[in-house]
């Protein structure tokens, strides 16, 4: 029965979407069934992919309900469901409709059983679409900059999914933390790993991303990590959180 | 008459608030008389002036339409308008507001000529509290990270501020793009930087600002770069920006 993580952070830019787009895609190469929503308006996710041209996405799915005709497939790509920028609008228009929060969850209640695992990427806000992603969600991951702003944002973040457990989804967790863009000569970045470390323990991932230009070169190619460079530092890093995060699964 | 002067970009982490802080701090100390508006959630434009125990924030001035009792003053730091987390629910709550779109705008228009400038840190989104932060405004300002997606998301922002300019405020015009975290040693910094020079031209600033740790580890002391690290390249580059903003408002 797949389950749904939520990749999360309000804080802008701390690498949601490079993480949802090379886990997603390492998990795959691993062989095993993944599902990825672009729940971001801003579409990263979907261009990250090199899909363009969509008729129909999640927008669809919230106004509807249903993910039918939506899942985009390709060969050794995660399964897919694209955003495009009418997502925006989403947020106002669905602030009078039924369930409002429930949409997504209820929409992927019905393909879960077909996945080992969900991801969602979210967009850099605490608003109605992240709220939908993480009452869909039974877990969520955090990838985390190791900079002052993204460490005071964390504070607004857990309250959030406190508030979500007590309203929506009381099973909602902290799978893990990511720490992304990591560069181990600065000073602040190895003062912020600790503070993280010393915070969530053992739900901080041993495998950091380290900061790698080819991760930010691959989505202007609209290829993922592993099919831009596959022997960068960058893939190296996807593949070795990708086996940490299943040996996790194991005990 | 001050000009308001919107910080956005909805791509997250691209540098609006360290310009937001720095820029403004800039022009305090080249004896401009200058506002700064916080009107993101994540308040970390008041954090990163150290800021902190907020009572009355942006979000009292867009529920009752007043910044009487909100602004803050302190000794060779620009005017202040804090933000707190209240105002994430700022979005929905306005939503059946009269004027909704124009509470932020009809509030400064009691003070705007108290000062030179007024700036406005945007949160990473295009919801309401950007649209009125850019109904507010007589001009944008753009930070830019040269990278893939921050260069996507550009046509998004531009129809937006059509929008905007249609809806609620004719004469909004783009005052500027400033590149962030430039890294003149990589090609993918280049190739951006390039684009957006044949896209924006003149509107372009010279002043690029560099990527530089002092910047990231001023906030986590509550100052700006000028009172954490005066000689750095980042105060440098601060500096020079805003003598050029300065030198192109002579023109
Ligand atoms: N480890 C890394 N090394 C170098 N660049 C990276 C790394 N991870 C992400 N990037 C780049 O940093 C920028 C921000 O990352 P990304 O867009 O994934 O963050 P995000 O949290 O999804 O942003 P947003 O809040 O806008 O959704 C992007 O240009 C991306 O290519
Ligand atoms: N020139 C720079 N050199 C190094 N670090 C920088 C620079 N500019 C900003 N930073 C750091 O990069 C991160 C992102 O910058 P910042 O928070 O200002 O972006 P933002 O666009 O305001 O983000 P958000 O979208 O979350 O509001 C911060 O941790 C900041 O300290
Ligand atoms: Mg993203
Ligand atoms: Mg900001």
């Amino acid at each position: 029965m797949g389950e749904i993580i939520a990749i999360t952070n309000q804080k802008g830019g701390v690498g949601k979407t490079t993480t949802a787009v090379n886990l997603s895609k390492a998990l795959t190469l691993l062989k095993r069934k993944v599902l990825l929503v672009d729940m971001d308006p801003q579409a990263n996710c979907t261009s990250g992919f090199g899909f363009s041209h969509i008729s129909r996405s999640v927008y669809e799915v919230l106004l509807k309900g249903t993910l039918d005709g939506v899942i985009l497939r390709r060969e050794k790509t995660p399964d897919f469901v694209p955003a495009t920028t009418d997502l925006t609008g989403a947020e106002v228009e669905l602030v009078s409709v039924d369930n409002r929060n429930f949409r997504l969850k209820n929409a992927l209640s019905a393909v879960r059983g077909n996945y080992d695992y969900v991801f969602i990427d979210c967009p850099p806000s605490l608003g109605l679409l992240t709220v939908n992603a993480l009452t869909a969600a039974d877990s969520v991951l955090i990838p985390l900059q190791c900079e002052f702003y993204a460490l005071e944002g964390l504070g607004k973040l857990l309250s959030t999914l406190k508030f979500v457990r007590d309203a929506f989804n009381e099973h909602l967790y902290v799978k893990g933390v990511v720490l992304t863009m990591f560069d181990s000569r600065l000073n602040l970045t190895n003062q912020v790993a600790e503070e993280i470390r010393k915070f969530f323990g053992e739900k901080l991932f041993r495998t950091a991303i380290a900061r790698n230009v080819r991760l930010a070169e691959a989505p202007s190619f609209g290829r993922d990590i592993f099919e831009y460079d596959g022997k960068s530092r960058g893939a190296e890093n996807y593949i070795a959180l990708a086996r940490e995060f299943l040996k996790r699964e194991k005990q």
